[in-house]
């Protein structure tokens, strides 16, 4: 379900040990 | 019965669909086009600690596939993420804001599992719509279920087109084909219409 | 008419020749098989710091393809080395001394590019033999034009086969079909004779 309860919250990628890939300025060269 | 030249139409236009990603579609999750993984919620990297990676015969560190893999093309055995359980959340970034009109699963084909099962694919799953990456309810594009009976590759039409767009998908997996420890995700696609 | 088994030799010939790099040719400029990016001379890339990669929530650096995918294999939309304006320059050693015969130059198809169009691909390219990376005029092996209305995969023969064989090539590209920013280079081949 989508409401309610504690995986309504964003987990942070930030928290684990891998590269993390995000996209900030738009599209990349393609 | 067909000419040889009809024949060598089919078969090259045959080729040539799957050398366009197998489904000719621009998929606006794929993350060197663009897209990216901004979360997964409260789903978990189910952790084995079976890749050791070493140097000079030093142990370095336990590597597992990132969630990142779920929106890149290598579909090869183990190229998966593996989330702990049956329920998992994905939520992607696409490359542009679009209207979604199809979303493609994959996994590996059972011919290529070396437990000869497949139990771990993805079953009953449904995909929204997010107007942010913190949205908790977003809106239901469609629920749909992966048949492990089925082809490697399969494709689910969205059934009523949203009437607004979308940059931000959550895909959420409910249940998988009986393996009891985790799920894996080889390739999440999004397929769309760009807004003017 | 032909019949089922003439049918299953020609898909496995079409499926023989495609899995044979497409081609069917020894690509003479591929990385893993001893080719190397030497130089771009004065083409600059196109750093659009789009992809920022981190660690722990730590922004770590802004990743941009280097020029080396140009004679790597991996052609989904984004692995293109993209240079700044439409004139671009990429000199190239072969993985041995050849005498080229002909060149391949592939873009994503139209297909799958989520702008819909791929204005970002070459149009007229030169391509000359270098007797050495520092050479500035080299022999003008042939000038050509990649055709956006095309098959994504181009094969160009040498109009005139060279008398000396050469290691270094330069790739000259002049223009592109329409994107003011920037030209993307996916995937450049050089085929030809090995000299005895």
């Amino acid at each position: 379900s989508q409401s309610g309860g504690p995986c309504c919250s964003p987990a942070p990628l930030a928290r684990t040990p891998y590269l993390v890939l995000n996209y900030v300025n738009g599209l990349p060269p393609i | 019965g067909i000419t040889e030249a009809q024949a060598r139409i089919i078969v090259n236009n045959a080729l040539k669909l799957y050398s366009q990603d197998k489904t000719g579609m621009v998929d606006f999750a794929l993350e060197s086009g663009g897209g990216s993984i901004l979360s997964t919620r409260c789903s978990e990297t189910h952790e084995t600690k079976t890749a050791l990676i070493s140097l000079f015969g030093i142990p370095l560190w336990y590597f597992s596939q990132s969630p990142r893999v779920v929106i890149q093309p290598d579909i090869y055995p183990g190229n998966c993420w593996a989330f702990k359980g049956s329920q998992g959340y994905l939520v992607v970034r696409l490359s542009m804001e679009i209207h979604p009109t199809s979303f493609t699963l994959e996994h590996i084909p059972k011919t290529l599992s070396p437990t000869g099962n497949i139990a771990s694919a993805p079953k009953n799953f449904s995909v929204y719509g997010l107007e942010n990456e913190y949205q908790e309810e977003g809106q239901l594009l469609g629920q749909f279920m992966f048949d492990q009976e089925g082809e490697s590759l399969q494709t689910f039409p969205v059934p009523k087109r949203p009437e607004r767009a979308f940059q931000i998908v959550e895909l959420q997996i409910f249940s998988n084909w009986g393996h009891p420890e985790y799920t894996c995700l080889y390739r999440f696609r999004v397929h769309g219409v760009p807004v003017k």
